[in-house]
């Protein structure tokens, strides 16, 4: 977390707040409840407190403005610049301005407008932009579920910071964004998609493209908006240049950011019977357009030419595979299949039916 | 490889950086190698911040980042 410079915080703990105006985009009680949500964020992990009122001046004033409005800060229409705030001060200290123009939602179409309001208000109590991509004071917009929405951890410790913690009996904890080079990390999956490899891990993808040495870490959701978070296995389609992720007993394909027509669909139309629940990993060969699911112990193939699983499956991932039990992920690179169990992956020659060697899961990182 | 900016991806750029990194507006041509080095030292606080590979210089994954929607408030301090 960063605070603004200077340290600028509020001298009372019980500030107002007043909606000056609603954008005609939502109903004004769900713009209301958008907003009380997103003040209910930050009163929930500091000894804050946010009464409503409707006249007068409050101490953080909230409004949909449009192009010049009057503060040096003009709007220039749609997507850029969704809204600003003004660090803690008397006047237009704390104020929250939404640009007019955006389309405004209470859901993951257009902008949600609590995630923003929420981000501004960050600013309204005293915070500046952090680095940290997992957390709501990033500066750039991604959706992200609202419905079980925690405020991370790096806001929580960058507002108690301002303000103490809070006076509940249990401190409020929150999601923490993952370290690239955390020897303990594992992934839920892996899978390529035009040339780059994509690591899955709850909120988190991590991006790595085989000639460049950093690697990036994002949220899912800035990629694909609808996706829930703990994808469980992914692969992709190569012929069809199209993206499988799998959660639970759903599965979407996705051409580019763009979700197929009719998805998601049950596992169980892929050819599963009713007992399995989930997929645990898959990939896909591009050679023979065989696809691998794994699940528990034991592994289906799936023939993408006929759309149908092959006969004489499942069978166990130890008659084929070795002894590597469960598989958390697994995809092809350069001809070897790569099957990650917790810390370590093996990587395997499906030519000589063999296990080159055993790698820590983090190597493609260069850590 | 990275592609050579064209015109208006700098006019972006240049318009990105004065907003959010204090790029200060070219007030005379004089001081056009000046302001160059300027943006290349606000292109790399951008890119520290944003974990992109800190290079100075405008290359696709930076205009990127630049294009997506965010919060009209600065990321620097000053």
């Amino acid at each position: 977390y960063v605070l603004i410079d200077g340290n600028p915080k509020w001298p009372r703990n019980d500030l107002t707040y007043r909606i000056i105006n609603r954008t005609p985009d939502m109903r004004p009680a769900d713009v209301d409840e958008a907003i009380k949500q997103a003040f209910e964020v930050w009163s929930n992990v500091v000894p804050l407190t946010f009464r409503k009122i409707e006249d007068g001046a409050a101490d953080i004033m909230m409004s949909f403005q449009f192009r010049d409005h009057g503060d040096g800060y003009p709007f220039y229409g749609p997507h850029g610049t969704l809204a600003h705030a003004f660090q803690p001060g008397p006047r237009i200290g704390g104020d929250v301005h939404f640009d007019e123009e955006e389309t405004w939602t209470k859901n993951s179409k257009g902008y949600n407008l609590f995630i923003v309001a929420a981000h501004e208000l960050g600013h309204s109590l005293g915070l500046a932009h952090s680095p940290d991509p997992g957390s709501l004071m990033y500066p750039n917009y991604a959706y992200r579920d609202t419905k079980e929405f925690h405020l991370p951890q790096d806001d929580i410790n960058g507002i108690q910071a301002i303000y103490g913690q809070s006076l509940q009996p249990v401190q409020p904890t929150g999601p923490s964004t993952p370290r690239t080079c955390d020897p303990n990390l594992s992934f839920d999956a892996v899978a390529t998609l035009r040339g780059e490899m994509l690591f899955f891990k709850g909120r988190y993808l991590w991006r790595k493209h085989p000639q460049i040495r950093e690697t990036e870490i994002n949220l899912i959701s800035q990629f694909w908006p609808t996706l829930p978070a703990g994808i469980q296995a992914a692969y992709e389609d190569v012929e069809k240049d199209q993206f499988v992720l799998f959660k639970e007993d759903k599965f979407w394909v996705f051409k580019e950011s763009n979700v197929v027509h009719g998805y998601p669909k049950r596992i169980h139309q892929l050819g599963f019977p009713k007992t399995v629940k989930r997929i645990n990993a898959a990939f896909s060969d591009k050679n023979t357009r065989k696809t691998y699911f794994f699940v528990a112990n034991k592994y289906w193939r799936y023939d993408e030419n006929r759309q149908s699983m092959d006969e004489g499956y499942p069978r166990n991932i130890i008659s084929v595979f070795g002894k590597i039990g469960k598989v958390d992920a697994a995809f092809q690179h350069d001809g070897y299949i790569y099957l990650f169990h917790g810390r370590k992956q093996t990587q395997f020659d499906p030519n000589t039916k063999q296990v080159v060697r055993v790698l820590k899961s983090t190597s493609w990182f260069g850590c | 490889a990275p592609l050579a900016p064209e015109v208006d991806t700098m006019m972006l750029a240049e318009g990105y950086l004065r907003n959010f990194y204090g790029l200060e507006t070219e007030l005379h041509p004089s001081f056009k190698r000046k302001i160059t080095d300027s943006v290349s030292e606000k292109l790399k606080k951008m890119q520290s911040f944003f974990g992109l590979k800190v290079t100075g210089k405008l290359n696709n994954e930076t205009v990127e980042m630049m294009k997506q929607p965010r919060c009209g408030v600065p990321d620097i301090g000053e």
